[in-house]
């Protein structure tokens, strides 16, 4: 990365670094520095802190363009009955802790919440949300048996959330990888059973992604895209060191607005996604 | 795909399918944006293609094998060695149970591999015991002791314990049950949270388990030296588990973990089911990060 004798190598190496570090990909730690080129050669930054800003500054833009949702909290989108959420992603990525969190913040809202326990297959994955459910006070539907057809679980928890007009119905599906034919399309099965009951619904789906996740974010992203249109990201483990930086390629080449980031384990470790915060942190 | 552009860098009529200092660099071009984007840690990437181009140069006189083959040749062969050999053997001990302990970011796969682990294990005629550390995952206890019941083998858990506590008791409890293995769960945790970390280095400490190893996730990204350097500092580890790489990501980290510990890669997970669990082979693992 050199652009001029002004500008210090090191700062530019450094700059360098803490692009392609944080996970945002070749190509938009490319585009990145071109754009800085272009604009030192323009006058339009002349030292590195401007540098600095002038890159934070096209990354804020690219996390917020045409995506009037980032940092959306969830809110009521049915008038006539439970706003149905659907959350989905791939193994070990946050789903079920996401779920309580968000879970949380609705009750603290004053909404009713009822949670559809619909992974019927990893061990102890039913037992691990209604614990949650029991802490947070909200009801839960519960597969018959282990190893029963989520499906089934998503229709019974539907028509009761429809019967008892809950706010929200919250769904947690099995993590999957989406390279699994099958299991995708039971992913799809299941959006097809709550369409059948009320047709705008799902009102939303949150792809789950894991903070340390690379550039596999942007395939996730792509393949769970092709279950159901994906109405927001919450990227957990941000607590952590790694950056996040593949969001900006999922704003950028996917178009899906990031909603929340995880901060940690407990139920209120969930932030609404905040574009001048993430940036900050980029280059802490 | 990497080996097609490659191809088309040495089979252009200038360079007369020849090693030059120009293909050679466009060449080394391609390939560390193919790294990058397999989630190989950029730092390790410069060191790599400095030595690959350096090896380039070094063998322009070489006139049998065509110039591109023999360039995806030496990369191929780099990235092979860099990822060490795999060695799926675990070093039991003679004189009571062999200890091994799993340890690893937040979901990584650390349960469902402690059962693969089990489910190989006692298929190979041992009687391992597996140890429910993770006392702060709701039904963390709960989900190892499901795991224990389709492999077959016990599982020791407690309530009102800590960590080490329940790591100490185990141990008389393998005598008991006679288990020749005990497996401890740990607890997914942060490498930069200092309290669960010291809670890891204590339980080292009491239990010295025989074998260590770090269950990464094979889809994670240039974070992957951060945390395996804390955990392999922290911890010495004995072996590396990359999980999930039944999905269709690249990982380029296997490659991280394994330059910034020098450990082995020892064992795959390649799917959900107690019995995916596979032994490492750099070869192939290479292939796919090149992609
Ligand atoms: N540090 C940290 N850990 C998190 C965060 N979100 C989830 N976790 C942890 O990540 C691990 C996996 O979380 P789960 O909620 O079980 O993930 P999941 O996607 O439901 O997993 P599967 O259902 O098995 O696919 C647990 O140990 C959580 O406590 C976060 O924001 N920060
Ligand atoms: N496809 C696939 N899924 C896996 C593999 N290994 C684990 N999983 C899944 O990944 C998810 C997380 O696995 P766990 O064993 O709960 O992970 P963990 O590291 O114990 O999680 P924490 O205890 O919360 O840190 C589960 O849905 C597992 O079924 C694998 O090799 N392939
Ligand atoms: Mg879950
Ligand atoms: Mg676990």
């Amino acid at each position: 990365f050199t652009i001029g004798s002004k500008i210090d190598q090191d700062t530019l190496d450094e700059l360098e670094e803490i692009l392609l570090s944080s996970d945002m990909g070749f190509e938009v730690a490319e585009s990145i520095k071109e754009s800085v080129s272009k604009a030192y050669k323009n006058k339009e930054v002349e030292n590195d802190t401007e540098i600095k800003l002038f890159i934070q500054d096209e990354i804020k833009s690219i996390l917020k363009d045409g995506l009037e949702n980032t940092g959306k909290p969830i809110q009521k989108i049915n008038l006539n009955g439970p706003t149905i959420i659907t959350i989905i992603g791939v193994n070990g990525s946050g789903k079920t802790t996401s779920i309580a969190k968000l879970t949380k913040s609705i009750v603290d809202g004053g909404h009713s919440v009822m949670l559809a326990a619909a992974d019927t297959f990893r061990a102890a994955a039913v037992e691990q949300l209604t614990i949650w459910s029991e802490r947070l006070g909200v009801e839960i539907v519960k597969p018959a048996k282990t190893g029963s057809d989520p499906a089934s679980v998503v229709y019974d928890a539907t028509e009761l959330a429809i019967q008892k007009n809950v706010d929200f119905l919250i769904i947690d599906t099995a993590g999957r990888l989406h390279t699994q034919k099958d299991l995708m399309a039971q992913l799809h099965k299941m959006h097809n059973v709550i369409k059948k009951k009320i047709p705008e619904a799902p009102h939303e789906t949150i792809l789950i992604l894991d903070g340390t996740t690379g550039q596999n974010a942007v395939v996730q992203g792509i393949e769970f895209g092709k279950v159901h249109d994906i109405t927001g990201l919450i990227m957990t483990k941000l607590d952590g060191s790694a950056k996040g930086g593949v969001l900006i390629r999922m704003c950028k080449e996917l178009q899906i607005p990031i909603r929340y980031i995880g901060m940690g384990e407990q139920i209120d470790d969930l932030e609404t996604f905040s574009p001048e915060k993430f940036v900050d942190a980029l280059f802490e | 795909d990497l080996t097609e552009k490659l191809t088309n860098v040495f089979d252009t009529v200038r360079s007369r399918g020849k090693l030059t200092e120009e293909n050679i660099g466009q060449a080394c071009d391609s390939v560390r944006k193919a790294l990058i984007e397999a989630d190989v840690n950029f730092t390790i990437v410069k060191d790599f293609i400095s030595r690959v181009r350096e090896q380039a140069l070094g063998e322009q006189k070489v006139k049998k094998i065509k110039a591109g083959d023999y360039f995806i040749k030496i990369v191929s062969d780099e990235l092979t060695s860099l990822l060490g050999e795999g060695n799926a053997e675990i070093p039991f001990v003679k004189d009571g149970p062999t200890i091994i302990m799993m340890c690893g970011l937040q979901g990584s796969g650390k349960t469902t591999t402690v059962g693969k682990l089990a489910y190989k294990l006692k298929n190979e005629g041992r009687k391992p015991l597996l140890v429910a550390a993770d006392i702060q995952r709701p039904a963390a206890i709960e989900q190892l002791h499901v795991l224990g019941e389709q492999v077959g083998v016990p599982v020791f858990s407690k309530q009102n314990s800590t960590p080490p506590e329940i790591c100490i008791e185990a141990l008389a409890v393998a005598k008991s049950e006679n288990a020749d293995v005990i497996i401890l769960d740990t607890a997914g945790r942060l490498h930069v949270d200092e309290e669960l970390m010291n809670e890891l280095h204590l339980i080292n400490k009491k239990v010295k388990p025989h074998q260590t190893y770090l269950v990464v996730d094979a889809m994670i990204g240039q974070d992957a030296v951060n945390s395996a350097k804390e955990f392999n500092d922290r911890l010495e580890l004995d072996g590396l588990i990359l999980t999930k790489l039944d999905g269709d990501s690249r990982g380029g980290a296997a490659i991280s973990i394994r330059h910034v510990t020098g450990k082995t890669i020892k064992f795959v997970g390649m799917g959900e089911k107690l019995d995916a669990l596979e032994s490492f082979y750099p070869d192939r693992l290479a292939s796919r990060i090149l992609g």
